[in-house]
């Protein structure tokens, strides 16, 4: 307690609760430090249960939507990629995300649909709300999940062409944001495939790096049988409906609790048998290379 | 050796007996395991996975003198001194973890949109003395 001098660690004592979290009539000590806003999808039932003393229904009373069944399918496996069935992160080079979060579009503008003869087959107005994002986590790649309905089966390869746009959502008018910008994609959807990734990183950057909570998007995409690579002719749309896109976030989270492996993995290289400093400052991910200054040289001598 | 004049402390007679005290206790401090299921804590409906989590706990007491057993540091040891000799009401050293390993979560947040979470610090992996 921070009445008996510095606290064993000098992590802060109160825990990151969300602001719709009814544990906030916490413990003074344990309130979140003023800038906290919302909190991390574990700490507060623990702390809900904490302080629900000899209660025995711990059931989480922040209400939950049910998320889409698509979405869920597709986050199971993402999670069984990532981690071992007892939960342990999977140490790979490519995984430089501790979180990722998938958000369904809260509202969608079904735009009319233009001529069908040029395979126009589905634009819609997209609205996601990205609150649950917080200020810690830094995005690494966002792509736009389109799922695809493989039980009709379909005899050749299909290319789709993708056309994105972004408007500032202009809430006094509820009708549908007219294009700002956009940027075409084109992909090629093998037949099997479940489903299809379109990278949006470098579109919305910006605008999660503004700290945008709410992205409206234009999406349109048409899809044709055939195969541009082998200069097949482009025939008819494949008159498959498509489901609305998820919206999909690869981030870092910077916060004390998120895993980061640069620095386990560092640290475990450095002196895998003391017991690692529980306020050891977060290590730079680029390493300390090249700063070899007295201090470095006098550690290495201590280790040596 | 303030007092010269003192005769020397005469061997213990039996000498087993002398160094059963720094012997490492019965039930000396080490990692138990614990498992639980999510299902428990009635939160099956926004945990969707892992299903079981085993974040383990330390138990035991700690040796007298054992320091460099548990990677304690010599402060472990004048800790024991002070309880001993000096103040009862100072704490003799407690078992408690090390070492952690991650976790990680795959939750559904209130407003239905659904998150993978990579937690530092949720299963211990290794005991000490401090």
């Amino acid at each position: 307690p921070r009445s008996r001098g510095r606290v064993a660690s000098d992590k802060p004592s109160g825990l990151v609760v969300a602001a719709e979290d009814p544990v906030s009539e916490l413990n003074p000590l344990l309130r979140p430090p003023k800038g906290a806003r919302r909190g991390y999808a574990l700490l507060p039932p623990l702390l809900k249960v904490l302080s629900d003393r000899g209660h025995q229904n711990w059931e989480s009373e922040v209400p939950r939507l049910q998320p889409d069944s698509r979405a869920l399918r597709y986050m199971k496996r993402l999670y069984k990629m990532s981690a071992t069935k007892e939960g342990i992160p999977k140490a790979s080079k490519s995984h430089l995300y501790n979180t990722v979060r998938l958000f369904t579009p809260c509202s969608e503008c079904k735009h009319r649909h233009s001529d069908l003869a040029k395979g126009d087959v589905h634009s819609v107005d997209l609205l996601f709300n990205l609150d649950r994002v917080t200020a810690l986590e830094h995005l690494l790649k966002s792509v736009l999940l389109y799922s695809f309905d493989t039980s009709v089966p379909i005899s050749s390869p299909i290319t789709c062409m993708c056309h994105l746009s972004v408007k500032e959502h202009d809430f006094s008018s509820q009708v549908c944001p007219s294009v700002a910008h956009s940027v075409a994609f084109s992909l090629h959807v093998e037949v099997k495939r479940k489903w299809v990734e379109i990278d949006v990183t470098s579109f919305l950057q910006p605008l999660i790096a503004t700290n945008r909570r709410n992205i409206h998007m234009a999406v349109n995409v048409t899809c044709l049988m055939g195969d541009p690579q082998h200069n097949t002719r482009l025939e008819n749309p494949t008159g498959m409906a498509l489901v609305p896109p998820s919206l999909l976030l690869y981030l870092n989270d910077t916060s004390e609790q998120a895993y980061h492996r640069w620095n386990s993995l560092r640290h475990s290289r450095t002196n895998p048998e003391r017991p690692r400093q529980r306020n050891m400052p977060l290590v730079d991910p680029m390493g300390d290379r090249g700063k070899e200054n007295s201090q470095g040289k006098r550690a290495s001598r201590w280790r040596r | 050796d303030e007092n010269p004049k003192e005769a020397p402390a005469a061997p213990p007679s039996n000498l087993s007996e002398y160094f059963k005290q720094f012997l490492f206790p019965q039930n000396e401090c080490e990692l138990h395991n614990f498992r639980l299921s999510f299902s428990q804590l009635k939160w099956e409906k926004w945990i969707i996975a892992p299903h079981r989590y085993s974040p383990q706990y330390c138990k035991g007491d700690c040796p007298r003198a054992g320091g460099h057993r548990y990677g304690s540091p010599v402060h472990t040891m004048v800790q024991n001194i002070i309880y001993e000799k000096l103040d009862p009401s100072v704490p003799k050293p407690s078992c408690v973890p090390a070492e952690y390993s991650p976790l990680s979560v795959l939750t559904i947040e209130p407003d239905g949109s659904i998150v993978y979470k990579e937690y530092e610090d949720m299963i211990a992996t290794k005991c000490t003395c401090r």
